[in-house]
């Protein structure tokens, strides 16, 4: 862990009572080391390590921790920073009110869709789920087998229409159930596909959604930066959902996306069951992060 | 890096970067370069177009040379996929029944993701789209059971190729992984004269968990292979060379797209050379 990195390098300047250059070197090495194996992007390691630098070499640091209990301390709270100091609420305007789910290929956002009609219900919502992927094998097969597991209605429209068809006609009421929230799926695409970045933007504009999600897999390494600043330069999303938490990849790219895009992680997903899926706790995925 | 004339501590710095931004790790990283940084030392790079062949060349040397498919006795070879939620698995296979299929051979798939909601109904569309013939059971069936039917399908019908799509898993789920080895004895048992490969589908975003899956996986059931997919994005994959030093497993093949044409031989050089681009 990187707390163990540190009681070990640190250990020997125990008497000197403040953090000096010296010290700060080899600690940049091993909170270098520890980030980018927990997948954080390489530049925003590059900018937490001078962070941290700064601070530590800095008055503000508690003068009853040793050296190294001060590195950990000022990385600690760094981290926390970033991710965010508190979780941050979904808050459900007047119906009906349109969240639209993107994001690359494989992320998890059918699963989530479902998972999230499944939270916002408990919540005494009414929800109807939109199947306005048409480009993958049974991917709205996928979504109406979850929502029937759920009863919540899905929406696919009619076969031979397009996504933005789909979607428009559910939040123009067509289905008939009076949603207060209509949960719109969309295909997988990469941002470096101009045709469905464009469709997608599209498609924002068309159905005016009060919420944009981007579904993130949280084994994503370097690229998550890429993806993530694409999509949020398209399309400005309200914030992220990390998906597959439940496996032990360090999630770094949580770090790396909320940095880049300055947006939240909403929600995460921890399983492949509906009840898997909660609010995210920003402290808990530093802490994840550190190891 | 490569567009300027001279070669300095940066310069080692910035192409450890390139290496570290594809995912290859800290640790392969370092040791390539520093492997580089002591060859240029006794013969200099000319230039910055040879600096960059010799770490071009560096990378494909670290990638086990693939294996090629349909050179070995059996009548019948038998691909089983295996890997993590969404990376490909299902997708894989009906690019690999179009290969097949566009060679000659007679493919039968077996849709053994029993779990995950209208997985049988995906693999379907696929094998409908390739002429593939498909062994599948209900929803919620037993896998192996599948595997076992479509072992006897592929023995019955004389076929060359028989495709297993298995449910993603995170491989630390241990009743899951479990559950892996179970279909693959079915399929060593009731196919003991059948070429059994083992494919890891890998998606190219994937981190240094890419890492701990390959491990985990060759562990539990052992592994012939890797696919890596989704090499159509801005994702380099250059954790499979992490996978390589670690576990010396080959990459067989990527995939490069969403429709069954999308599927391409492994080539070191060509890997190494689009990793750096
Ligand atoms: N273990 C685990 N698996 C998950 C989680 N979320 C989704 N999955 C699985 O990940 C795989 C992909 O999920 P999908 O919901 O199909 O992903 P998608 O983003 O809709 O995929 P495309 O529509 O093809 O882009 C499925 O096997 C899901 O069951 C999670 O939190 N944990
Ligand atoms: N861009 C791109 N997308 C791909 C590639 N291979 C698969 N996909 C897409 O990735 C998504 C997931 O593919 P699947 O075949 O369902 O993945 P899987 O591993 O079977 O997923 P689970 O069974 O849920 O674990 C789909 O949207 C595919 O179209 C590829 O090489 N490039
Ligand atoms: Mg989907
Ligand atoms: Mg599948």
């Amino acid at each position: 862990t990187l707390a163990g990195r540190f009681t070990d390098i640190l250990a020997g300047i125990r008497g000197r009572g403040r953090v000096d250059e010296k010290d700060i070197a080899e600690a940049s090495r091993q909170i270098r080391l520890a980030l980018l194996e927990a997948d954080v992007n390489f530049k925003v390691v590059k900018d937490i390590v001078a962070d941290v630098k700064n601070l530590a070499l800095g008055e503000s640091v508690l003068k009853s921790l040793t050296p190294g209990q001060q590195v950990v301390k000022v990385l600690r709270d760094e981290l926390a920073r970033v991710m965010g100091e508190s979780a941050v609420q979904l808050k459900i305007g007047k119906k009906p009110d349109v969240i639209l789910l993107t994001g690359l290929q494989g992320s998890g956002k059918t699963t989530a869709a479902a998972k999230l009609a499944l939270l916002l219900r408990r919540e005494g919502k009414k929800v109807l789920l939109v199947a306005a992927d048409t480009y993958r094998p049974a991917a709205q097969d996928q979504l109406v087998s979850l929502g029937a597991e759920l009863n919540v209605d899905v929406w696919r429209g009619k076969t031979g229409q397009t996504a933005i068809d789909i979607a428009a006609a559910a939040v123009h009421g067509e289905s008939g159930t009076q949603p207060d929230v209509v949960i719109v799926d969309t295909a997988g695409r990469l941002h470096i596909d101009n045709d469905l970045m464009a469709e997608i933007v599209a498609l924002k504009s068309a159905v005016k959604p009060g919420h944009i999600l981007f579904v993130a897999d949280a084994m994503i390494g370097q690229d998550a930066v890429n993806q993530a600043s694409a999509f949020d330069d398209a399309l400005d999303f309200e914030g992220v959902i990390l998906t597959k938490l439940d496996g032990d990849a360090r999630g770094g790219a949580a770090l790396s996306i909320k940095r880049v895009t300055g947006k939240p992680i909403m929600f995460v997903s921890t399983g492949e069951k509906p009840q898997d899926f909660e609010v995210f706790h920003p402290d808990r995925m530093a802490a994840r992060i550190l190891g | 890096v490569f567009g300027r004339g001279v070669f300095d501590d940066e310069t080692w710095d910035e192409l450890e970067e390139i290496l570290i931004g594809a995912d290859m790790g800290l640790t392969a990283a370092t040791e390539i370069i520093d492997r580089i940084r002591r060859d240029a030392l006794r013969h200099p790079p000319g230039d910055s177009g040879e600096l960059k062949e010799m770490l071009q060349a560096a990378i494909a040397a670290e990638m086990i040379p693939a294996p090629i498919l349909g050179k070995h006795d059996a009548s019948l070879t038998v691909i089983f996929l295996v890997g993590v939620n969404g990376t490909g698995k299902t997708t894989t296979a009906g690019k690999l029944a179009r290969r097949f299929a566009d060679a000659g051979g007679t493919v039968v798939i077996a849709a053994a993701d029993t779990f995950r909601a209208a997985a049988i109904e995906q693999v379907a569309v696929w094998a409908d789209r390739t002429g593939a013939y498909l062994v599948k059971h209900k929803r919620g069936g037993d896998s192996a059971a599948v595997a076992y039917d479509a072992a006897a399908a592929a023995k019955a019908r004389g076929a060359d190729y028989l495709i297993i799509d298995t449910a993603g898993r995170l491989q630390t789920k241990a009743p899951l992984m479990e559950e892996l080895k179970k279909v693959k004895g079915v399929l060593t048992r009731e196919l003991p004269e059948a070429h059994l490969l083992s494919w890891l589908v890998m998606d190219a975003t994937t981190g240094q968990n890419g890492l701990a899956q390959a491990t985990a996986f060759a562990e539990k059931i052992g592994l012939d292979g890797l696919i890596l997919t989704k090499l159509d994005g801005t994702a380099k994959g250059g954790i499979v060379v992490a996978v390589a030093r670690a576990t010396g497993l080959p990459v067989v093949m990527l995939g490069t797209g969403e429709t069954e044409a999308d599927l391409i031989d492994f080539d070191s050089n060509n890997f190494a050379a689009a990793l750096l681009d």
